[in-house]
């Protein structure tokens, strides 16, 4: 499953 | 969050303020290419639209609004205040070719085919080579003054950092965000060069020039 909600990098 | 990515964002924060002492100081942007200052400028608006319905965290957040914030100031700076001192002539690289590239990418290679994530997917890709005009310009002119060589590599030490971010969050957490890390390595391999010129000279408290 790819990050979605992984976007929390700047 | 962990000690890298840490780092390689007060890196990265580092490196905005060097430009802004740099500009303030000498009253010019002399050396600093506008296109690619304009390229961040659209990298941080495109990456951001999550800023309107996802909170990650208040630093996060705080973050994010001083990264468009600055850039937009500095793109102020140089358009308005300082524009005496900006060589179009000497900026010349064509971002279209960069931005056409990036937008297709952007189509190809998302994590879902929605707006917010094809732009976010964008602005991994433009940013990852929106250094070049600011290289290429530096190739130009073959020379540059030490502070505008200290912003470009605190941006290359903040790229540089995040590659062992990725590799402790993999370990630690099994995550893997391939758009960012390929991107990110692609980026961080465009600062070698010039990583080369800084150690060898900048730091050795030589001027630094290109080899002709």
């Amino acid at each position: 499953e790819a990050p979605k909600d992984n976007h929390d990098e700047l | 969050m962990n000690l890298f990515r840490l780092l390689g964002d007060l890196a990265h924060l580092a490196s905005i303020f060097i430009l802004l002492h740099k500009i303030q100081t000498t009253r010019s942007c002399r050396g600093i290419s506008f296109k690619t200052q304009a390229l961040y400028v659209l990298v941080f608006l495109t990456r951001y639209v999550d800023l309107f319905f996802h909170w990650v965290s208040l630093y996060n957040f705080v973050m994010k609004i001083f990264f468009i914030a600055s850039s937009c100031y500095i793109l102020y700076l140089m358009k308005y205040r300082f524009r005496p001192t900006h060589d179009p002539s000497l900026d010349t690289f064509k971002i279209e070719y960069l931005l056409g590239p990036c937008f297709v990418l952007a189509l190809i290679f998302n994590y879902h085919f929605e707006l917010a994530e094809v732009l976010w997917a964008f602005s991994i890709y433009l940013e990852a080579v929106a250094i070049f005009p600011q290289l290429f310009m530096l190739q130009r002119t073959g020379e540059a003054e030490a502070i505008t060589t200290h912003y470009l590599a605190a941006l290359g030490v903040y790229r540089a950092l995040y590659i062992p971010n990725w590799i402790y969050r993999y370990f630690t957490e099994g995550v893997v965000d391939p758009i960012a890390v390929v991107a990110g390595i692609v980026q961080t391999g465009l600062y070698l060069d010039f990583f080369y010129v800084y150690f060898t000279k900048v730091l050795q408290g030589q001027k630094f020039e290109l080899p002709a």
